[in-house]
């Protein structure tokens, strides 16, 4: 049960110098070491210390993430500086996978096309931190379309994503579902890709009010029904995928946010980066 | 003549600048929670902030004047201090308690410039 971020010889010597600061209250250097050990747990933002599963795999875009952000090691921003993002002033990204479990009962596919709900648990964003930007990638596989008839069409290729707040569910029929369209795309589908959504509204709502949390929608739109497979876009694990396969292409919701730690130095570096 | 240098040089061996500090996180028992970076230079301040204040000290005029009153009653007024004068940020990609992935800048993690203060 206990936090044990610092290490049994650090444990050790920091009692032995607490001890030479107040010889008198040596009951009281556990608590000293305890205070120091909440102090590293506030400075990295966490309760307690972690202890991940083995095996965890790291999405590979928060290791994109983390290169990019390393990439220039002389000039060292407290925000983050990614390219084709607007993330103002966020200092932290926090990645999450929807929750499997909540997809037993789904309709998995209507007709041709997809509507799949996705839940991401969001409640680990802490209170004081300031959403700036969220974004759900999606992983879409190329599919070949030139063995396809589509008549005269031209843009048979194309193919519209799109990505809903669940408002109100209806986990019964389906049917009395009140969704918010948050945004939307044309996607290519002769080559693999992940696409991106903007879904920061949504994020900062499950973030006031976790209790209104009912998940997002996402649906497939295929230029012709019938005409070809939507299971392209890569929303639920198939029989066939294993788990590191799957874990590499699954649904990935992203928040970018502002612990409120980062703006006061920004004049500092700065000043820095100018000289 | 050597005898001099010998001085000089211990002289600014001992003044206040940056020294390499290397924190592996390996060595601290982190390295199952941190994903990256596996350690980084944090460098620490350290050395003496000896009468005259050199211009590379870094040093306010709080620290000259400190250093004025410390040359005439040294048990009355210590040293002005050697310390970190500005410091940098680091990415640091980690899980946390929930298992989950997360990416944040910490500031203030990386020694640039020390000075007697």
């Amino acid at each position: 049960g206990r936090a044990d971020l610092i290490p049994d010889a650090g444990r050790r010597n920091l009692a032995k110098q607490a001890a030479a600061y107040s010889p008198d209250k040596i009951d009281k250097n556990d608590d000293m070491i305890r205070a120091f050990e909440s102090s590293l747990l506030n400075m990295f933002g966490l309760n307690e210390r972690p202890r991940p599963r083995k095996n965890l795999v790291i999405p590979p875009y928060m290791l994109e993430l983390y290169h990019s952000q390393t990439k220039d090691p002389e000039n060292p921003s407290v925000n983050f500086n990614f390219a084709g993002k607007s993330t103002s002033t966020a200092n932290t990204v926090r990645s999450f996978h929807h929750e499997e479990e909540s997809e037993a009962g789904q309709p998995v596919w209507e007709g041709d096309e997809i509507n799949r709900r996705l839940w991401f648990n969001t409640s680990a964003v802490p209170s004081v931190e300031l959403i700036k930007a969220a974004e759900l990638r999606l992983f879409r596989e190329q599919i070949d379309v030139d063995h396809v008839q589509y008549g005269d069409s031209t843009d048979h290729h194309l193919y519209r994503v799109n990505v809903y707040e669940v408002m109100r569910p209806n986990s019964r029929t389906n049917t009395d579902t009140i969704t918010r369209l948050l945004d939307t795309k044309l996607v290519d589908v002769r080559n693999s890709s992940w696409e991106s959504f903007d879904v920061r509204s949504a994020v900062t709502k499950w973030k006031n009010s976790p209790e209104r949390n009912y998940g997002l929608e996402v649906e497939v739109v295929s230029p012709k029904r019938g005409a070809l497979s939507n299971h392209h876009v890569r929303l639920r694990r198939s029989a066939d995928m294993d788990d590191h396969a799957w874990q590499h292409r699954r649904p990935l919701l992203l928040t970018y946010t502002d612990d409120g730690k980062g703006s006061s130095n920004s004049n500092r570096v700065a000043s820095r980066q100018k000289r | 003549a050597n005898g001099r240098k010998k001085h000089q040089r211990r002289k600014l061996k001992a003044n206040c600048r940056r020294h390499s500090l290397y924190v592996d996180f390996s060595d601290v028992g982190w390295n199952d929670w941190i994903v990256a970076p596996p350690g980084y230079q944090a460098y620490y301040c350290h050395g003496e902030c000896p009468f005259p204040l050199a211009d590379h000290l870094n040093s306010t005029n709080h620290a000259i004047v400190q250093t004025l009153v410390n040359s005439v009653n040294p048990l009355a007024v210590p040293k002005a201090c050697c310390v970190p004068t500005d410091l940098s940020p680091i990415s640091m990609l980690y899980l946390n308690e929930n298992d989950q992935v997360v990416l944040k800048n910490y500031q203030d993690m990386v020694v640039e410039g020390c000075g007697c203060r």
